[in-house]
């Protein structure tokens, strides 16, 4: 539990897009190739929300650590960090 | 926005543009901080059933179910988890976790954009009319994104995504982060899926200057929209003990008793704080016993709100405020509807004023409000922004965004031009906006009170009538836009990442940002003509319009301002026999001569015209 809060304290919101046409047939559908992708940095991790339409993936937590080693992911194309917007 | 429609060629009660009811078909969903559902700008009075192409929800939370929506606030939505995942849950003592906007900014974006027509508002009894939305018979989704502590770009994803699946017809998102590459910057990439969907995607440029490069939300696919100015001001004077006046605005119009209407001693306010910035007018930081029963200069600079700047000199005991510009913002006036008698002075008068207040022993002032007035001159009354204000303000005075009025054309676009894509529209709005009062003057950059350039207003003011007959357009294709990003040397990741597809460039092909489409032109010669964007001393565009109007001649008009750059077109004419003919021309900027170490910008336009219809693009020349 200790381990789980000291990476959530850490974790940031990260923005993961995702090779769609490179999903291997495996899988039945896209968002449980995201999972398993995600998975493969951490246990914990859940997906926030699943991008259809906007962009192909999803956003999630991570710590730095797990956001660059899910960048090594085959299929992912990018992580990105969560920026905060402002009013105009 | 009881003035706004009128300027723009609008009219008031009797539309110029015929209301057919292909407008009521088009859907606006605004990207913000929610909607205040009750607000008289969601009255459904005389719109028909709801679109049947609606997908969209009206979501429940926090004050807010789905009997708040109706046959104009047809989707109501909110996107919390990013925001919460950073700053945890939302207390809903503070704020509602539900499309109900607290704030105001999402309310007043949206019924600028779209909001009904309503008789009889007024701010204070100031500028009496009819508000209504630039396109008021358009149907209205708000998405809840911006919540207390900001905006965050995983929220605004998943609202893109929903609002996409939802079926809207436009997107306007009056917000934004920093400048970025285009495959970092969630707002473009989400607006690139909305652009191929043939969603129209209008963003706020950012109003940061007159600082360079302060632009937000410039992806070639987004319609990049700044805020402007128009001709209603709101004087209020001040007068100095040495008998100098000076003009400025607001819009305070609170007990007229208060304001002190004989000479008042006057204090700045750096001098009564021992804050280091006390000349801000932060809370807390004004010395009550300096301060009261005097005016207080505060300077403008940002950091808290203008009209909060006034209820901090209120809280102190202060008469009155004059906010002073500073280089930040230079001569640009914003007329508030302050608390307490308080006026907005440019820089060049803050300078005076603060020489006067700096140099004599027993510096005095006083403030005259008066009512507002038509001159050319503009100022731009905006919402406040302001958390205690109290006043139940339901209509703050017309924000003279052209964003609105971009949704009043493109909405009355889409419904006369349903075929039009996003790119056309944008080109009609661009190629018809004027850079030029009736009366020859230029428009004005109101930060010097100089004539403006197109680094400053971009293609000019909208003229929402001309867009709807353009003429001819620029139009673009999603391929149009992937061999731009080619030309930008992205990888095919970050292709991919942003257009949600494999694309791989062409290595035997040449591409060039130059080569998009786009109704305007830009370009920068290195020095010497050496180095820099281009190494060569003349430089190509080529450009294809297409026919939307009638058959016609149109014959192309070049100006410039620059003797260092000869500019030529060719062919000279182009001829148009029937709709959606294409005709190509390229444009040639050819470097004259050798450049002065001290080159600044130049500016120059081409101009296509059949005798009927102006389809005008900006040139822009720099030298590196």
């Amino acid at each position: 539990a200790a381990a789980v809060d000291k990476n959530d304290v850490a974790s940031t919101t990260y923005i993961v897009h995702m090779a769609k046409s490179e999903m291997p047939t495996s899988f039945d559908h896209h968002t449980h190739w995201y999972d398993s992708s995600l998975k493969t940095v951490s246990d914990s991790a859940e997906m926030m929300y699943i991008y259809s339409n906007a962009i192909h993936g999803f956003s999630t937590k991570l710590t730095p650590e797990q956001a660059e080693s899910l960048q090594s992911q085959p299929g992912v194309l990018s992580v990105l960090p969560e920026l905060n917007n402002e009013l105009h | 926005t009881t003035r706004t429609p009128e300027f723009l060629g609008l009219g008031q009660t009797t539309e110029t543009i015929p209301q057919s009811n292909s407008e009521s078909d088009v859907i606006i969903g605004v990207l913000d901080t929610g909607v205040w559902p009750e607000s008289k700008s969601f009255d459904d009075t005389g719109l028909g059933p709801v679109p049947g192409s609606w997908k969209g929800a009206c979501e429940s939370g926090t004050n807010f179910n789905s009997s708040n929506c109706n046959r104009k606030l047809i989707g109501a939505r909110y996107f919390a988890k990013g925001y919460e995942a950073t700053l945890g849950p939302i207390e809903t003592s503070k704020e509602s976790k539900s499309p109900r906007d607290d704030d105001g900014h999402g309310t007043h974006t949206a019924s600028t954009a779209a909001g009904s027509v309503v008789s009889d508002a007024s701010l204070f009894g100031y500028a009496l009319g009819t508000a209504r939305g630039m396109a008021p018979r358009a149907r209205i989704a708000a998405y809840k994104v911006c919540w207390v502590g900001g905006c965050f770009s995983s929220d605004i994803v998943a609202a893109i995504d929903q609002a996409i699946a939802d079926n809207v017809n436009v997107l306007s998102m009056s917000l934004g982060g920093g400048m970025s590459d285009y495959f970092r910057d969630s707002v473009a990439i989400g607006a690139f899926s909305a652009m191929e969907k043939g969603i129209l995607i209008s963003c706020s440029a950012g109003n940061a200057g007159p600082s360079t490069y302060s632009l937000s939300n410039s992806a070639p696919w987004i319609t990049t929209v700044g805020a402007g100015t128009l001709d209603r001001d709101f004087p209020a004077f001040v007068s100095l003990g040495n008998g100098k006046n000076f003009s400025g605005v607001s819009l305070y119009r609170g007990n007229s008793n208060a304001a002190p209407t004989t000479l008042t001693p006057f204090v700045y306010a750096g001098n009564a704080s021992n804050a280091t910035s006390g000349n801000l007018c932060m809370m807390g930081t004004l010395i009550p016993e300096q301060v009261k029963g005097k005016i207080v200069m505060c300077d403008r600079r940002g950091v808290n709100a203008r009209v909060q700047k006034g209820a901090v000199v209120k809280a102190a005991g202060g008469a009155g405020m004059i906010l002073a510009n500073t280089a930040a913002n230079g001569e640009e006036l914003v007329a508030d509807a302050h608390l307490l008698p308080a006026t907005a002075v440019g820089q060049q008068n803050a300078d005076v004023i603060k020489s006067y207040l700096f140099k004599d022993p027993n510096p005095t002032a006083t403030i005259l409000c008066q009512h507002p007035s038509w001159v050319v001159r503009g100022c731009r009354p905006h919402w406040t922004g302001d958390r205690c204000e109290t006043r139940g303000v339901q209509y703050y005075l017309g924000d003279v965004n052209v964003l609105s009025a971009r949704e009043r054309a493109s909405g009355a676009a889409e419904g006369a031009h349903p075929e039009w894509s996003p790119a056309a529209i944008r080109s009609a709005l661009m190629t018809t906006a004027y850079t030029a009062y009736k009366n020859g003057q230029k428009l004005q950059d109101v930060a010097t009170g100089k004539p403006s350039t197109p680094f400053d207003h971009g293609a000019g003011h909208v003229d929402p009538v001309s867009a709807l007959n353009p003429g001819l357009v620029y139009d673009l294709t999603v391929d149009d836009y992937l061999n731009f990003l080619c030309a930008l040397n992205y990888s095919a990741s970050e292709i991919n990442s942003l257009a949600k597809r494999s694309y791989t460039c062409d290595k035997k092909k040449k591409y060039s940002v130059r080569d998009l489409n786009y109704p305007s032109f830009a370009v920068n010669f290195g020095s010497r003509y050496g180095g820099g964007t281009t190494s060569s001393n003349v430089v190509k565009y080529t450009r294809t319009l297409t026919n939307v109007g009638p058959p016609g001649t149109y014959k192309a008009s070049v100006t410039s301002e620059s003797q260092l750059v000869k500019i030529s077109v060719e062919p000279e004419t182009l001829s148009f026999s029937q709709a959606n003919e294409k005709k190509v021309y390229t444009v040639t900027l050819s470097a004259v001569g050798s450049v002065p170490a001290n080159a600044v910008n130049s500016f120059g336009r081409v101009e296509w015209s059949d005798g009927k219809h102006i389809v005008g693009s900006p040139i822009a020349i720099s030298w590196s």
